[in-house]
């Protein structure tokens, strides 16, 4: 007797859950205010391309700042993408994309053997 | 291609000899010790090949220059995992040879054969993290092995001129080392 193959189909997100949810930044340019861009911010900052702000929190704001225009255009540059200072779809697609742990600009992973 | 902050590099004479040794501890059960072994191998002697420094594998982790781990979230040196995708690898710079791995991700090395959309090739990530660990930092250059994002199922592990010219700029040419090799690897993977 010949059972009929089953076939089960598993899909998985092929992206990372949290960088996922930037994709609603998309379009973003200077002077938007976007619920959880702060979160974005901190993934710029993670990789070298922000600072941790100066306020007495040190937490970041959901505006897209002149400092953050700055970053996204650093990061368009480092990445070889065309550089907008706008988060266009290009540039939400790099963000998304897995990657190396290491900073891209600072010496943040930077360590000597003690 | 580019450097970490002061350009490190390692200092231990010359010819060089760099040990790697994996984690007695903190590996991976889905793919033989064998097996990542020689992904490993293979991953060394490219950047071999160009250099003078020669890499050797030994049992003792705690001694080996180049400490090779699978590690998942935070795993102690303040820069925890992410889970699936996100974070794949990282490695420190010249000379602290700490070389980690995401546990969390479906390593593969053989891409035929894992069918995981998020299946991450082996080879190609220990490629690109040895770049650190011998002081590489990413490079702008898309093709380049040290780019710093890899898609899933995707494989990069043919050294670039971009990414020769700058570890030759750190430890000096393999003087078996011809670049015109290179180029034509270059120019027959254009065509393919």
């Amino acid at each position: 007797r010949i059972i009929p193959e089953q076939i089960t189909v598993i899909t998985t997100d092929t992206r990372n859950a949290t960088w996922h949810n930037f994709t609603r930044f998309k379009d973003a340019e200077k002077g938007s205010h976007i619920s959880g861009m702060s979160e974005l911010k901190k993934y710029f900052q993670r990789f070298g391309y922000l600072s941790i702000p100066d306020n007495q929190n040190g937490n970041f704001t959901d505006v897209f700042d002149t400092q953050f225009e700055s970053a996204v255009m650093l990061y368009q540059q480092k990445l070889g993408l065309p550089v907008t200072g706008k988060l266009d779809s290009g540039t939400i697609s790099a963000i998304m994309s897995p990657r190396c742990g290491v900073s891209d600009t600072g010496p943040r992973i930077h360590s000597t053997k003690h | 291609f580019a450097y970490f902050y002061g350009r490190p590099r390692w200092e231990r004479g010359s010819p060089m000899t760099l040990t790697y040794a994996f984690s007695p501890s903190n590996m991976i059960d889905y793919i033989s010790l064998s097996e990542i072994r020689t992904v490993f191998e293979r991953a060394f002697s490219r950047w071999a090949l160009v250099i003078p420094v020669n890499f050797a594998e030994i049992e003792d982790y705690e001694s080996a220059n180049i400490k090779i781990g699978f590690f998942r979230g935070d795993h102690g040196d303040g820069e925890p995992f992410d889970g699936v995708l996100g974070v794949l690898a990282h490695a420190f710079s010249p000379e602290n040879g700490r070389f980690h791995l995401d546990e969390a991700e479906t390593w593969a090395v053989d891409l035929e054969k894992v069918k995981s959309k998020v299946a991450v090739d082996l080879e190609s990530v220990a490629t690109h993290e040895i770049g650190h660990v011998l002081g590489l930092a990413h490079s702008s250059v898309t093709e380049a092995v040290m780019y710093p994002s890899l898609r899933p199922r995707s494989r990069k592990v043919d050294l670039k001129l971009d990414d020769v010219e700058g570890v030759q700029a750190l430890y000096g040419s393999n003087p078996n080392f011809k670049f015109s090799s290179l180029l034509e690897s270059e120019n027959s993977s254009n065509k393919g």
